[in-house]
């Protein structure tokens, strides 16, 4: 475990609970996704399939718990809670998010490290993760005014997978045959999909305006 | 063989 990995791991974690609070204390889900909270549960769903066999240390087992009770209770939340349902923007969240799973799947049967059932199922975890962000960017781009804890939330998202590339480059320089271009290029591809938010984030609070982003 | 290392990752 090192610095990178670890700040990675908090800053995901922060994003999480910052949700969780707007969700759970203010009953709101306004700006965010139901979509990109769907395909993150399936992501945490098919990655972490080794919880229960594979044991790697109690904080692995205890974020894997976490991540998997989180991104479930938010979904349940924006699809049962009664409260919260009502500041869900349905009709502005509809982005086809099977266009995104169908393409990972396929993707994954092709390329892996090995082609078992845990192993594809890993790698499209990762290959979804990549992309599972785009109806939330989407949905941002159509909410007219993005409450802090909505911008907060994404930014932490986005940048916890640039503190993990930085955790990767460190790996590679410190392990040996530390390489996995898979995780690699999709991590990659994930922040890169966030650098328009980032740019706009950065500016709005620089400049101490409401984010928007440009439609 | 065990699960290869990098799977010691979120």
């Amino acid at each position: 475990m090192n610095a990178f990995r670890l700040a990675g791991d908090m800053t995901h974690l922060i994003s999480v609970l910052v949700l969780l609070l707007k969700i759970h204390t203010i009953k709101s889900c306004a700006g965010i996704s139901l979509k990109t909270q769907e395909l993150y549960a399936l992501v945490f769903a098919t990655r972490y399939l080794d919880i229960f066999t594979d044991f790697i240390s109690l904080y692995n087992t205890v974020m894997k718990l976490i991540f998997l009770g989180s991104s479930f209770s938010i979904v349940w939340y924006m699809r049962r809670h009664k409260l919260v349902q009502r500041s869900y923007d349905k009709d502005h969240d509809t982005f086809r998010h099977q266009l995104l799973v169908l393409p990972c799947l396929i993707l994954a049967l092709l390329i892996h490290e090995q082609f078992t059932f845990k192993e594809v199922m890993w790698t499209f975890s990762i290959y979804l993760e990549a992309v599972a962000i785009l109806p939330q960017l989407v949905l941002l781009q159509r909410t007219r005014n993005i409450d802090n804890l909505t911008g907060q939330y994404v930014f932490f998202l986005g940048a916890y997978r640039s503190l993990y590339i930085l955790n990767w480059i460190y790996r590679y320089f410190t392990e040996p045959h530390y390489v996995h271009w898979i995780t690699w290029i999709s991590g990659l591809v994930q922040t890169l999909l966030y650098a328009d938010f980032f740019y706009y984030y950065i500016s709005s609070w620089k400049n101490n305006v409401k984010l928007t982003l440009p439609a | 063989e065990s699960e290869p290392s990098y799977k010691d990752e979120l």
